[in-house]
């Protein structure tokens, strides 16, 4: 077990837009010798007390860091994967003690479960899902949906883990006989669940029946459109889509997120917000997260930026820091806090 | 964002659509 340095500043981060609204927290180097993938914030009950975990993915290994007292952190747990490498971190809210991974190559082969053992404490993983999958997301109620296969050959499935992890419920969705991109939860619909699909159409299932409800065509100006959330607001969804193949334009700049708002009984939808770079600043959507009403992106740039949905602009960027580019960008699913990582392994936790 | 350009707007939409789906 390693205990990294960390820092602690009060200084605000270098932010030209909205000084003071991301606040460097503390920072810490994972040490390792493949690639850094993913980051992720989750619960994990150690000695019958709950503590918010910090969770870093490289290519080959997977790390649970617990936080010290004075802002440090301490590696606890440690997961190593020697035949297929880590894509991503898949947090399952609602589960303690559990984490899933995403491996493959280019796409996802194999999602696993990575746990401890109650007695030793010792790692253990265990195999979720194979074959050619398309997109997985966990879900509140401690539920996991992934897609594999395409078109006509695909399966939509739902997993429910038990509180602690352990045994667990499947149950099939229809499919949309379009390949599934991405999925996301729609806030204050719990039953619900919004996938978008290769050819631009949002789909909504009943998460309880399995129910096939709508597919909605949206605007084919951006092909390849992602959720990453939804909200049922007054018989209406409010979808947050993002577009990393739009290309710039001179009156809007790059369209990093969108808000679109579907009427669920027609299947029609108009954009709402369109979240382009403020000026200054060029680049594509490369990755984001998305927490309440706040959108986070990593730009091709190597900049974060992060646009507040209900006031309707960007609030804050964040430039590479140590003149090396962010690659990843993370809401802690614990608290309001934005994870932010370095390709080398750095995470720098920032209070928003 | 023209509402009007959305069609009828129903609160039960869910409980709606989940009633007229193919089970």
């Amino acid at each position: 077990h390693s205990i990294e340095q960390t820092e602690i500043t009060d200084l605000p981060a270098r932010d030209s837009l909205n000084p003071g609204s991301l606040q460097l927290v503390s920072k810490f180097k994972n040490p390792s010798s493949s690639c850094s993938v993913d980051v992720s914030a989750v619960w994990w009950e150690r000695a019958a007390a709950k503590e918010p975990c910090i969770i870093t993915a490289c290519e080959d290994v997977v790390s649970l860091w617990k936080p010290l007292d004075t802002l440090q952190w301490e590696k606890v747990h440690t997961w190593h994967f020697t035949e297929v490498p880590v894509l991503q971190i898949v947090p399952v809210p609602d589960v303690y003690n559990l984490i899933c991974v995403a491996l493959g190559n280019l796409e996802i082969r194999e999602i696993r479960a990575l746990l401890c053992s109650s007695g030793d404490e010792s790692e253990k993983q265990v195999l979720l899902k194979s074959g050619n999958i398309k997109a997985v997301l966990g879900l509140t109620k401690r539920r996991l949906v992934s897609s594999i296969g395409t078109f006509c050959n695909q399966q939509v499935q739902i997993m429910t883990f038990a509180e602690d992890g352990g045994s667990k419920d499947e149950q099939l969705l229809m499919p949309p006989d379009e390949t599934i991109l991405a999925f996301a939860e729609v806030q204050g619909m719990q039953d619900a669940l919004l996938g978008t699909t290769t050819v631009n159409n949002i789909v909504i299932w009943n998460l309880k029946t399995g129910q096939l409800l709508k597919k909605v065509h949206i605007d084919d100006s951006y092909q390849a459109s992602v959720c990453h959330r939804a909200y049922s607001e007054m018989g209406l969804l409010f979808v947050v889509l993002s577009h990393p193949c739009a290309k710039e334009s001179q009156v809007f700049g790059s369209p990093v997120f969108q808000l679109l708002v579907i009427n669920p009984k027609t299947a029609q939808s108009v954009g709402m917000l369109l979240c382009c770079l403020p000026p200054g600043q060029t680049g594509r959507f490369l990755e984001g997260d998305v927490k309440d009403h706040i959108a986070a992106a990593v730009l091709t740039s190597g900049t974060i930026a992060v646009w507040d949905l209900l006031l309707g602009h960007c609030t804050a960027v964040l430039p590479p820091a140590s003149d090396q580019s962010w690659s990843l960008v993370k809401w802690s699913g614990t608290d309001s806090h934005l994870l932010a990582g370095q390709k080398d392994g750095n995470v720098f936790i920032y209070r928003y | 964002c023209r509402t009007a350009d959305l069609g009828p707007i129903s609160l039960n939409w869910f409980e709606e659509l989940s009633s007229e789906a193919p089970p």
